[in-house]
């Protein structure tokens, strides 16, 4: 179980509060707002109303015990969640997730003390236009190292076909690793007969290669 | 080549726009900010100064021949989200993308026309709460059909066996479909060595498979 610290009950700073919670993980919730401190409280571990840019506030919650820190403050307050940032360093807090409302924002907080940054809206819009941009991908994440995964409906010219005949791996540079079908998931392949109408196909390749898949579909 | 507009150019609609046009989507961006129209312009296919409540400016846009138009405007502005969603919705604009900023403002948005509705600050703020609760899970998606894609590290009690003596599929309900190692995906896993320190594992299987598997790490 982590001890975690979630300074800033906006509205992402309250997703990130109450889904750590739900996840059993052990969340201090902090806001300047009684009315959000007091709201939140049945949810969370401990939930306690201070001003995070006071060292003399900050300095009583002992934040340096925690696993790691949310700064969800917002654009509304960005000195505040500069100087909490900064405030969180210099305790020695040894993880700090700074919300950044733009670049320079984001470049700010990482020179005085966050170790990751977070720019929600900016995040969500670039994936909601992937997801926009290639309606036959029903879902693609990197995997790292070049490589993506993804989920497409098999393209009408694969449905009567097998794998093996389709030979998708040599074709298109891409791997079928499983299938869906009818509620299930199927990832023993190469087992399988010829593919069906509907059947949904995650595939690892790099972006490229899974494009091309994509594009016959 | 799609037809999006964005209505909103604050940051998540910002992103929307470009990261489509990026995708070589033909874009027109919408705010009543001219400097943000103006900012934006060089990045899109066209940009135009609108105030999207207004019945007779936003008929001459034609939205009706999009593919989609995604309304962007934020919390500072909820009544002209809702508005303008209504319009469009009269327009006949075959799918609108409504930005909610909470779970009401999303049930008015759909019961007004929003084919659907996205939170960005609430998605993001439980996407990172997941990603702190599982350290061992480096990323984990949603397949459908109950089952999930996961990244995680090889434990150390699986570094120096191969996958057939580990047998995950029959001990953890969960199969390991490809390998990430050295800056290579590897997906023909059967015939790959023992495992070494440092793999990472992507792996089919149910959520509580996977938190199974993520446990011993
Ligand atoms: N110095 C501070 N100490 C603690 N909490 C603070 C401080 N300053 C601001 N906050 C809190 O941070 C929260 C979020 O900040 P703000 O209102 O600026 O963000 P927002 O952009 O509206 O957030 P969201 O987009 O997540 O809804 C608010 O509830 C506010 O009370
Ligand atoms: N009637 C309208 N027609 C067109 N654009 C509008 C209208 N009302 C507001 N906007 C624009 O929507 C944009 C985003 O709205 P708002 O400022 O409320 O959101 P925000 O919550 O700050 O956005 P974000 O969180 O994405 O940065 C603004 O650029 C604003 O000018």
């Amino acid at each position: 179980i982590g001890e975690y610290v979630v300074i800033g009950l906006g509205r992402f700073g309250w997703a990130v509060a109450t889904t750590l919670a739900r996840q059993d993980q052990s969340v201090l919730a902090v806001d300047t707002d009684p009315a959000k401190v007091q709201a939140i409280s049945v949810e969370v571990a401990a939930a306690v109303t201070c001003d995070t840019t006071d060292e003399a506030a900050i300095g009583e919650l002992h934040l340096e015990r925690a696993t790691c820190v949310v700064v969800a403050i917002g654009v509304e307050h960005k000195d505040a969640s500069i100087l909490t940032t900064a405030l969180l360093r210099q305790a020695g807090v040894p993880r700090i997730i700074g919300r950044a409302t733009n670049d320079l924002h984001g470049r700010v907080l990482l020179a005085v003390g966050a170790h990751e940054i977070v720019n929600p809206e900016k995040e969500m819009g670039d994936r909601i236009a992937r997801r926009l941009a290639r309606p036959s991908l029903i879902e693609q994440i990197p995997l790292g190292d070049g490589a993506d995964l993804a989920e497409l409906e098999a393209p009408e010219a694969f449905v009567g076909r097998t794998l093996v005949e389709l030979d998708v791996r040599r074709r298109f540079d891409a791997s079928v690793v499983a299938i869906r079908r009818g509620g299930k998931v199927h990832s023993y392949v190469l087992g399988m007969g010829p593919l069906e109408a509907g059947d949904v196909l995650v595939v690892i390749g790099a972006p490229a290669a899974l494009s091309r898949l994509a594009a016959l579909a």
